[in-house]
């Protein structure tokens, strides 16, 4: 495993604590889509059906498990628990999400590299990942008050994107038949979406102001 | 045969 992959999977590890940290600590997920959290699980769940099936390596295992769990119980506790779930911005969290995964599944089912249950199930995670931080992207617009662990947690997120962009185009140069059209394409849409959020990242950073992206 | 190495990402 080369260095810029290995910094990808930490920057995506990082991104959900500080996300879990949020929610535990000051009991608030205000800023924070739901829908995509939910699409994140159904993403992991339908990529990570090999997780007993076939053994990579142990850290594989242990970091699939990370991200199964910590999906799912962001998504418990922005449902269920008794303070947390107050602070969800329904009204403004209105992305309707399943008009993503339909399509996606169709795309999968056209566009695969084996014709089976699982590489199916994988390939609609891809292009569903690419797409899934959408309602976040639009609650960030629609909220006036961003506090900077949401904002944060965003960027973590497209940072790991782009890290995992150049593990690939080392992995090409590195390694011999590695060739991966349909990843590396939802991978560049998926990091393409955070690009208007980054440029806007950088403008309050460099002004030291809050982060507040246009409506 | 397509090789499965990217199948060892997350």
């Amino acid at each position: 495993m080369n260095i810029l992959r290995l910094a990808g999977d930490m920057t995506h590890l990082i991104s959900v604590i500080v996300l879990l940290l949020k929610i535990h600590s000051i009991k608030s997920c205000a800023g924070i889509s739901l829908k995509t959290q939910e699409l994140y699980a159904l993403v992991f769940v339908s990529r990570y059906l090999n997780i007993f099936t076939d053994f990579i390596s142990l850290y594989n295992t242990i970091m699939k498990l990370i991200f199964l769990g910590t999906s799912f119980s962001i998504v418990w506790y922005m449902r269920y628990h008794k303070i947390v779930r107050r602070s969800y911005d329904k009204d403004q969290d209105t992305f309707r999400h399943y008009f993503l995964v339909l399509p996606c599944l169709i795309l999968a089912l056209l566009i695969n590299e084996r014709f089976t249950f699982k590489e199916i199930m994988w390939t609609f995670s891809l292009y569903l990942e690419a797409v899934a931080i959408l309602p976040q992207l639009v609650l960030l617009q629609r909220t006036k008050n961003t506090d900077n662990l949401t904002v944060q947690y965003i960027f973590l997120l497209g940072a790991y994107r782009a890290l995992y962009i150049l593990n690939w185009i080392y992995r090409y140069f590195t390694e011999p038949d590695y060739l991966h059209w349909i990843t590396w394409i939802s991978g560049l849409v998926q990091t393409i979406l955070y690009g208007d959020f980054f440029y806007y990242y950088f403008l309050s950073w460099k002004n030291n102001v809050k982060l507040q992206l246009p409506a | 045969i397509q090789s499965d190495s990217i199948k060892d990402e997350l």
